[in-house]
């Protein structure tokens, strides 16, 4: 469903060229749960972006669900982004003057959901990653790890079958995390398909297949032969 | 040197009372190395920025180095701020319309420092952090890792003698995050106080003493034995 080949993605900086990817060639199959690691700086977020659609890269061709997403136009792309994709940024980037039941529903708002469908199912997804009690609060009235859990509520509000999720666990103690990974084993047993960018070596062992990256190249790509 | 006594702080959200912190009473001698961990949403972040003088208690009292922190007056709290304390943000805080350099120089400023030597100072603590290559660099253009970073860089140019730091190592990986935490060891090997907060227990391990908040209260205080 993921098919990157030859990805680049450089910035020109003065006369400096930064290539944050070299060249990605990558291949992500539907219903895979697929971890991505690497130093800080080696091109993930990058890559993430790509694959979720919100940058172009500056090289290389990329199909996501057959379709060659460099030919789409806009109207298909914000459509591919809305329906199929949910993403949880690293920086959550939430609105700060919404709530954190509006900022889950915002999603529905582009699916055309009425708004009081829009709210329970916000409620819900806001429930089952324990924030309940702080549906009302703003995002400068919550915890760091509150913020992420929005972050992942909104990016699973519209039940997308492709989930990018950029460090959800980064802010979160243990047992919060260990609640937060079992919600994406369940997403991931109803046949949808994860790429999860993180740093932790215990969070990663939840995926079955763990890509590396190093200086904006694929170091290794080995599939977990454990259960 | 922060000498917590019945601590709270709670916030008022339209007929309910948020307890963030109930009663804390916690004393950390200059020179200790204290990490602090529990649950998202237990205080953390709010006993930091109390003990960071950034945030004013509901109730009780906060002596720092002897002083009683509500009497200060607006110059004394900036002054302590400025000079004794650096703070690295959950949420990094960094100016973006300046470069990593540029947020790296700036609490010098404050304290008065010409120019070239801000500059040079600023470059020196960023090269220390990894980060030679990306100093003229704004935070929009760095990766998130690279961003953290930056906020720790700019918390120790003007070597404090406390250092407050919330998850510092959240968006780092294992060798980026061992590297900070030799950084750590080196600031406090030089007698500096420490108040690390981590959800990792790894990270933990480094300081000498662990303090567990639950919900706005201490769970538990231990002070490590072994070495
Ligand atoms: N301005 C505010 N108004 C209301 N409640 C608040 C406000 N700021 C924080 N809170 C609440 O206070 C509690 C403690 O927040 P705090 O940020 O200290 O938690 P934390 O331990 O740092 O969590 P995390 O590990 O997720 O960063 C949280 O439950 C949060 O929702
Ligand atoms: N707009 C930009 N201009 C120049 N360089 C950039 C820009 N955005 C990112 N970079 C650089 O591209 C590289 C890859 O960034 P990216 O955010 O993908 O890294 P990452 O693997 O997500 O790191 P982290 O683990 O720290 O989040 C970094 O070295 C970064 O400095
Ligand atoms: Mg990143
Ligand atoms: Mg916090």
């Amino acid at each position: 469903v993921i098919d990157l080949r030859g990805i680049g993605r450089s910035y020109v900086m003065g006369q400096e060229h930064i290539h944050a990817l070299s060249s990605i060639t990558l291949n992500i199959a539907r219903g895979e749960y697929v971890a991505l690691m690497g130093p800080s700086g080696s091109g993930k977020s990058t890559l993430m972006n790509l694959i979720g659609c919100l940058d172009s890269p500056t090289r290389g061709a990329y199909f996501l669900s057959g379709q060659e997403v460099s030919r789409m136009n806009d109207r298909q792309l914000a459509e591919v982004r809305n329906r199929e994709i949910g993403f949880v940024f690293q920086t959550f980037n939430l609105l700060p003057r919404l709530s954190a039941l509006e900022n889950v529903a915002m999603p529905l708002v582009y699916a055309g959901v009425s708004r009081t469908e829009r709210l329970e199912r916000a409620a819900e997804v806001l429930d089952r990653v324990g924030l309940a009690s702080r549906m009302r609060h703003k995002p400068n009235e919550l915890s760091g790890g509150q913020r992420q859990r929005v972050a992942l509520a909104r990016a699973l509000v519209n039940r997308p079958s492709i989930l990018l999720a950029d460090e959800p666990t980064g802010n979160l103690d243990t047992k919060t995390s260990i609640d937060i990974m079992g919600l994406f084993s369940d997403i991931h047993a109803q046949g949808n398909t994860i790429v999860l960018v993180t740093h932790e070596e215990e969070i990663a062992r939840y995926a079955h297949r763990i890509v590396r990256l190093r200086d904006g190249n694929i170091e290794s790509d080995q599939v977990e032969t454990m259960p």
